[in-house]
């Protein structure tokens, strides 16, 4: 999947199988990812576990967890709210998002948390204030949210860029493998053309809708993007208390170097 | 001005580190402790002049002695509640309303994490 790190990092991972987010004193969260092509490195999320550990005179112990196959408005134990002073709660978020979305609220940590299932898979975005979250490098272990991907995880997008000048043929042998036969074809122009009917501003989430429908020829791909930025948008990183600036989109210079590469 | 000691000893007089139990929440020893923070906050109107946080923690109270229907009048007495009561705070588990009353919500950000496509 793509990554956007608390250091505002941009990046396109493998992470196959069980991952950490997030691991600290308030909260830890664990994405599953499988293969969306057969064989390709390129993955996407099925499974989103939360563990709200439990903070004295706020809220017990809490697990929520969203499947693709399931997207539950209430925690595993049926509750959908956590301690009696309610500052823990689960609700659906309404609005013509993109996807069915639930809203986890976690008011004693300042914390906020969206999940949505796009198509056949899961989006994730959280805010959280800075001083829940220890960002000295040797301290909390592997936590992508927080240190990024593992190196060898990472999805070189420019050699995918060579790749895709042409309209993606199936079973070609490319730098993630034999691919199985994609949804549909996608040309560069077909798949920025898709892309620019929900993401007008080409930055790097842009970039990550062409880079998804070039990889699985799926459109649902496209509004996952689309659905990551209203969540940006919703939970801005921001100052405490005040009116969430104008979120600036997106110029990582690195990754959309790399990623225009993978648009062209 | 020294309204920050006063906020410090309000958020440290209704957290449970003060010993305070952690469930129930008797409104009479909220009010004491408002009460005591309403006065701490009086004795530095003078020094405080001009001061946001001072002038945001006056606001926060009056917010609070409505919100909890504490009376105005009534004992301030900042002794340590006995340990057979248990007023524990709903802004105890309020982070930004924590952040507020300690004063230092100028220096706080939030960030954000996000995970999607393929």
């Amino acid at each position: 999947p793509h990554l956007r790190t608390f250091r505002n990092e941009f990046q396109t991972c493998k992470v196959e199988g069980a991952w950490p987010l997030i691991d600290n004193r308030f909260l830890s969260v664990q994405v599953t990812n499988v293969p969306v092509v057969l064989g390709s490195s390129a993955t996407a999320t099925s499974k989103i576990t939360v563990i709200f550990k439990s903070f004295q005179g706020c809220t017990d112990q809490k697990v929520y967890q969203a499947t693709t196959e399931d997207l539950p408005l209430a925690f595993q134990d049926g509750t959908r709210s956590g301690g009696e002073s309610g500052s823990l709660t689960v609700v659906e978020r309404g609005g013509s998002g993109v996807g069915r979305q639930v809203k986890i609220q976690a008011r004693y940590i300042g914390t906020s948390i969206i999940v949505r299932r796009v198509g056949s898979y899961l989006t994730f975005a959280i805010r959280m204030p800075e001083d829940t979250l220890d960002f000295s490098e040797d301290n909390g272990g592997l936590q992508l949210c927080l240190h990024g991907c593992p190196r060898n995880e990472l999805i070189k997008e420019h050699t995918l860029s060579r790749q895709s000048q042409q309209p993606r043929l199936q079973g070609t042998n490319t730098e993630l493998g034999p691919l199985r036969p994609p949804h549909q074809v996608y040309t560069v122009e077909r798949a920025t053309a898709r892309c620019r009917e929900t993401l007008q501003v080409e930055d790097v989430y842009f970039q990550s809708c062409v880079f998804d429908l070039l990889t699985t020829g799926d459109p649902e791909f496209s509004l996952a993007a689309y659905g990551a930025l209203e969540d940006l948008k919703a939970l801005p990183p921001s100052k405490l208390k005040q009116n969430p600036p104008r979120t600036p989109r997106l110029y990582d210079r690195a990754t959309s170097h790399t990623a225009a590469a993978a648009a062209n | 001005c020294r309204i920050q000691r006063c906020n410090a000893d309000y958020v440290a007089s209704t957290s449970p580190s003060s010993g305070l139990q952690d469930d129930v929440a008797l409104d009479v020893d909220y009010c004491i402790a408002l009460r005591a923070y309403a006065l701490c906050t009086r004795r530095q109107a003078r020094s405080c002049r001009g001061d946001l946080v001072y002038h945001s923690a006056v606001f926060r109270i009056k917010e609070l002695f409505s919100q909890h229907n504490c009376s105005s009048d009534g004992p301030t007495s900042s002794a340590k509640v006995p340990s057979t009561s248990r007023p524990v705070v709903p802004e105890l588990c309020d982070y930004e309303n924590r952040v507020l009353m300690s004063g230092s919500a100028g220096q706080k950000k939030y960030a954000h994490c996000g995970l999607f496509g393929d």
